[in-house]
């Protein structure tokens, strides 16, 4: 997961 | 803890509709990939309960015929366009990708980080604190203070783990927390009611 990816987080 | 506070007491005294709000616009922002997509059950639960808690203390504090007579108008004065623009010009100018959505999500990065400086003003005219309220600050204090520590376990076990914008963002919206977690702390040692200074 690159930074500009998925954001995972909330 | 805040619609606890609201529903059980019927009033939002000491509560800043501007930070309720701007909470709501960062969820609305960042969670804009509910739509294309998908992490984790748990995830995507806990974007939905964000976006409804957020909405529901707003309509609570706006519309409900007896808790919006609670809300103190004169004394919530901070200005939205001091936070929303620098943070609108910053995510434009410092983002990962020039997207709208990744410009978007950027923007509730940084707005959340500095969300909360209407309720501290707020607070700080406010004689009398009640717990709930206070608790509910610190909660939210800790909440992203929490992440700091994850983030930390995540750099030293995942591969691409860089995130420097939201642990930039993440660490100075904890500090924003610093002042009132002092006198939060004081105040709980001396089991006295939390009053912060002028």
């Amino acid at each position: 997961q690159g930074p500009a990816g998925s954001h995972d987080e909330l | 803890v805040l619609l606890l506070k609201i529903r059980a007491t019927r009033s939002c005294r000491g509560i800043s509709l501007k930070t309720q709000e701007l909470y709501a616009l960062v969820f609305i922002c960042r969670y804009l990939d509910l739509f294309y997509s998908y992490i984790s059950l748990y995830n995507t639960v806990m974007k939905v309960t964000y976006l409804a808690t957020a909405f529901s203390i707003v309509r609570y504090m706006r519309f409900d015929k007896v808790v919006r007579q609670t809300y103190d108008k004169e004394q919530d004065t901070f200005r939205y366009i001091f936070l929303i623009a620098p943070c609108a010009l910053l995510a434009l100018v410092l983002n990962h990708r020039f997207s709208p959505t990744e410009v978007l999500w950027t923007f509730s990065i940084y707005l959340e980080a500095v969300a909360i400086l209407p309720q501290l003003v707020l607070m700080q005219r406010t004689q009398n604190i009640d717990n709930l309220t206070a608790n509910y600050v610190a909660l939210l204090g800790a909440y992203r203070g929490f992440y700091i520590l994850n983030w930390i376990y995540r750099f030293a076990t995942e591969k691409h783990y860089r995130q420097w914008i939201v642990w930039i963002s993440g660490v100075a919206q904890t500090a924003l927390y610093a002042d009132f977690f002092y006198y939060y702390a004081l105040c709980w040692k001396a089991n006295q009611r939390l009053q912060l200074p002028a």
